[in-house]
């Protein structure tokens, strides 16, 4: 069902 | 060197309190334009992001860019030693291993130093896009955390929808359910009561519980708080500072 996303898959090391 | 005065102890033991569960050891840059923090909790939902301007010091000199690498517990360990009005001026000097932090009562006949051993710490840092949110909301602090303190009885998920009509917050668990639903609204007299939304399309998205109420240990600093969403993104949540912020952002559950 619900799955907790990671920030690091949204933002990115520059 | 690092020379930053703040007028009370108060100031940076709330900041440091809204942070410390989140955080563990990292990087506090600082430059002539103040203090900076970017840094992820151990589980990599949350980002922290903390900026402390110059003007918000009451003296404030920093010639060359100084890293102070800090265990945060130890620094709210330290702190814990300073009376709340206490006279707060943090030193450093250029590549020192030790920030020096001084705690004075008004009348200057107290004054009790702390030396914190410094570190280094290799620590990622990530680039915040630039992004034009869905829905922005103004709402009181501490009714943002008394609402989510409430449905943390019921579920380790919230589920939040933001349309025009207001902002809902919702629940479900093995004992039942529960919503909160406020719609916007303006206090003349109690302007932080005040329900602002600006919305460019409904929005709904669903966070844990746990996290969200150490985002909510920083209803301390401000009276208002601003959240921002778009759907399948990391929300924003901003509490203002008078001169800075405290900013999570903060990754949200999302359907497999």
């Amino acid at each position: 069902r619900f799955k907790q996303k990671k920030i690091t898959g949204f933002f990115t090391m520059p | 060197m690092l020379e930053a005065k703040l007028d009370a102890a108060s100031q940076l033991k709330k900041i440091v309190e809204a942070i410390r569960d989140m955080l563990g050891e990292c990087n506090i840059e600082c430059n002539e334009t103040g203090l900076a923090l970017q840094s992820l909790d151990k589980s990599h939902i949350v980002l922290v992001s903390l900026l402390l301007g110059s003007d918000g010091f009451s003296e404030y000199r920093c010639d060359r860019g100084v890293t102070l690498g800090l265990n945060i517990n130890s620094l709210a360990t330290v702190l814990r030693c300073a009376n709340n009005d206490d006279i707060l001026t943090l030193r450093s000097e250029d590549r020192a291993n030790e920030l020096i932090l001084t705690f004075e009562d008004s009348k200057a006949d107290r004054i009790s130093e702390f030396n914190l051993r410094l570190m280094d710490i290799d620590q990622e840092y990530l680039a915040i896009p630039e992004t034009e949110y869905a829905a922005t909301v103004v709402m009181s602090a501490a009714v943002l955390q008394r609402t989510l303190r409430d449905l943390s009885a019921l579920s380790e998920a919230v589920t939040i929808e933001i349309d025009k009509e207001g902002i809902r917050f919702s629940a479900e668990g093995d004992l039942g359910k529960g919503s909160t639903h406020f719609k916007p609204c303006v206090d003349m007299e109690n302007a932080e009561n005040s329900i602002n939304i600006t919305l460019s399309e409904p929005v709904s998205l669903s966070f844990n519980l746990q996290y969200f109420s150490n985002i909510t240990k920083a209803s301390s600093l401000s009276s208002t708080v601003t959240l921002q969403m778009t759907a399948g993104m990391p929300a924003q949540i901003e509490y203002k500072l008078p001169s800075g912020h405290v900013r999570y952002y903060f990754a949200p559950k999302i359907e497999d």
